[in-house]
């Protein structure tokens, strides 16, 4: 496995907050977390209407999902199993290179 | 060889200097190589100055690729560039223009450092991979190390922080290097651009505060110009306009720095996609990206040429 399989069962969340009251309980929620953003860089730039990717370890996910789920906050997962995607991005290929 | 090289899958950093190295070797009338540095771990910096030779002096457009080092389809970008502008030379009446009046330097792996370490240990890695004895975290946002409005909104002073801006202003040696580079060029160059991913967008400064540039009407103009050539290869649309407002303010940015340092032209691209695949667009996806923006970056070329 790529990168020592360290992705597997990874995901991306991409969260919208929709308004001013959504975009502080987000911001708290991944601020207690080692979330790594995609988009924006940064906690501090999560604004309304614009949308969130975030990088979730597999431990975090769980708890990530209920936290979201009773804050009411609208999100999906558009990368349900990260080390997947990079397998699928360059990993047959350079495996087989390397084989 | 360079017929074999293909350009629609991710190089390492190994192969993309070996390419640099036959393109040189396989390009002499058109290709030049040299290192304007040396990285933090002491990788050489290399570009490929790309032009019909000339005794004059000729307008030049800085094209640096891979600032952040998971931003893949930076690097395979600039390998693209160098390719269409090689093989098309010939038969492109556009491209041979360009090519006789203005010089390119292509820089198709600015964060040496952090892009091999995305390819061996952190396909994430983002910042540079410099280190601070006083702190645990490694890296800083090359793109948050430029000495304009360094360090203020939208940059982080924490070393753990993906936008961490550095313990000083052009601390990281990849940033000095290209900072003496273009200072030393300015006269001669004319537009700066940065290649990123991903949100599909083509900015322009500022991105430290809310304002109008002074040549706002020209760099407005050729922005629009250059997406919609971008549109016109697969319908892609991207949005466009000064970095502040279109994206999200940062201070410390390179298009900033170009063009406070006197390069009239400076643009961002934020290449595909929007958020399907994210960084880890599809290596089937690596021609029509760098199709459509290879027109984008002829339009600007094309738009020095004329007068604003």
């Amino acid at each position: 496995y790529l990168y020592n399989n360290r992705y597997a069962g990874d995901q991306i969340f991409r969260i919208t907050p929709s308004n001013d009251e959504e975009v502080q309980v987000l911001q708290k929620i991944l601020g207690h977390m080692k979330v790594d953003f995609w988009q924006p860089n940064s906690v501090t730039l999560i604004c309304q209407n614009e949308t969130v990717d975030v990088h979730v370890k597999r431990n975090d996910t769980r708890g990530l999902h209920a936290r979201l789920k009773q804050q009411h906050l609208d999100y999906r997962v558009f990368i349900s199993n990260l080390q997947k995607e990079i397998e699928k991005q360059t990993g047959y290929r350079s495996s087989r290179k390397r084989r | 060889s360079e017929s074999q090289y293909d350009y629609e899958v991710y190089h390492s950093l190994e192969e993309i200097q070996s390419w640099m190295f036959e393109m040189n070797r396989t390009n002499s009338g058109l290709v030049d190589m040299f290192s304007i540095g040396k990285s933090y771990e002491g990788r050489p910096l290399y570009v490929l100055q790309i032009g019909k030779r000339s005794r004059h002096q000729k307008k030049a457009v800085w094209i640096d690729c891979g600032i952040h080092a998971r931003e893949w389809i930076g690097p395979a970008f600039c390998q693209w560039f160098v390719k269409e502008a090689i093989n098309s030379y010939q038969h492109d009446s556009v491209m041979r223009r360009l090519l006789h009046q203005l010089n390119f330097y292509i820089m198709p792996v600015f964060n040496v450092d952090g892009y091999h370490f995305s390819w061996t240990t952190d396909r994430f890695w983002r910042k540079t991979r410099s280190k601070n004895h006083r702190f645990h975290c490694r890296g800083v946002d090359a793109n948050r190390n430029w000495k304009v409005k360094w360090c203020e909104e939208g940059a982080s002073s924490h070393p753990c922080d993906d936008t961490y801006c550095g313990p000083f202003p052009e601390s990281e040696p990849e940033v000095k290097a290209v900072a003496k580079f273009l200072r030393k060029h300015k006269k001669r160059i004319k537009s700066y651009i940065s290649i990123h991913a991903y949100a599909q967008m083509l900015l322009y400064p500022y991105s430290y505060k809310y304002a109008s540039i002074p040549n706002f009407n020209c760099v407005e103009s050729a922005a629009h110009n250059a997406v919609t050539a971008l549109y016109s290869a697969y319908g892609v649309r991207y949005r466009y306009g000064p970095a502040s407002t279109t994206l999200y303010v940062s201070s410390g940015s390179s298009i900033d720095w170009a063009y406070r340092n006197g390069i009239p032209y400076a643009f961002a691209f934020e290449l595909r996609d929007t958020g399907h695949f994210g960084f880890l667009l599809p290596e089937s996806l690596i021609n029509p990206t760098c199709t459509e923006t290879l027109r984008a970056v002829k339009a600007i070329a094309s738009g020095l040429l004329k007068k604003c």
